[in-house]
């Protein structure tokens, strides 16, 4: 995981 | 989604709904940062441009468009609506955006994970969200009464914050893997900028006495 792929928080 | 997530989104959308309350109830946006709003705007705008494209779940989907629709609604009503815009505290609220949003758009362009517009623009987003409280901050000490739904408007978006910094403690120690620097650093800044709040907050609330903040 990187910091692109976390985008599951508002 | 772990509970303090829930909680602070939660938190976030009451408010929303507190400061709504104030400005469609009362017809009074008195100490409301208007620049603060704008900023929020952009902030939504500019993050939840993969409403279509980037599908989560229902959830995001749809907290995604309340927080666009909500936040757009309040600057309309600040600047357009004839009873509310002239409660707004014009000469106190002196704080430019563009003091905020050049440095972040510059940051956004040196620290991101991928030079792609979108991405680019999220990790504004990501930026100009932990410093938008500022002008509401500093509109706030210049404010001699405030109000208790401002004070609360202000406490609950700073307990939201609060909420998803514990979010992100369970989700490192529960998900392999699982990091997001920029998110964390700017969330941190941004808890960060209502300690003070928080301080004065807690202290008048104990003493049973109305929110001031030194000057």
């Amino acid at each position: 995981t990187n910091d692109a792929d976390v985008k599951d928080e508002l | 989604m772990n509970i303090f997530r829930l909680c602070g989104d939660m938190t976030h959308l009451l408010s929303v709904v507190v400061l709504l309350l104030k400005i469609h109830t009362i017809k009074s946006c008195a100490g409301i940062s208007l620049k603060t709003q704008e900023l929020y705007a952009l902030v939504f705008a500019t993050r939840y441009l993969d409403i279509f494209t980037h599908h989560v779940s229902l959830y995001n989907t749809v907290m995604k468009i309340i927080f666009l629709g909500t936040s757009f609604t309040i600057v309309w009503y600040m600047r357009h609506h004839k009873v509310v815009r002239q409660t707004y505290d014009k000469e106190q609220d002196t704080f430019k955006h563009y003091m905020l949003i050049i440095p972040c758009f510059a940051l956004a362009l040196l620290i991101k994970t991928k030079f792609t517009p979108l991405e680019v623009l999220w990790t504004f987003s990501i930026y100009l969200e932990a410093v938008a409280i500022f002008p509401q901050l500093v509109l706030l000490q210049r404010t001699k009464n405030i109000d208790n739904l401002t004070g609360n408007y202000v406490f609950l978006l700073g307990a939201y914050r609060g909420l998803y910094l514990l979010n992100w403690i369970v989700r490192y120690f529960t998900e392999k893997g699982y990091r997001q620097w920029i998110t964390w650093i700017s969330g941190i800044v941004q808890t960060a900028l209502y300690a003070d709040f928080f301080y004065y907050y807690i202290k008048c609330w104990r003493n049973n006495e109305k929110l001031h903040l030194p000057s």
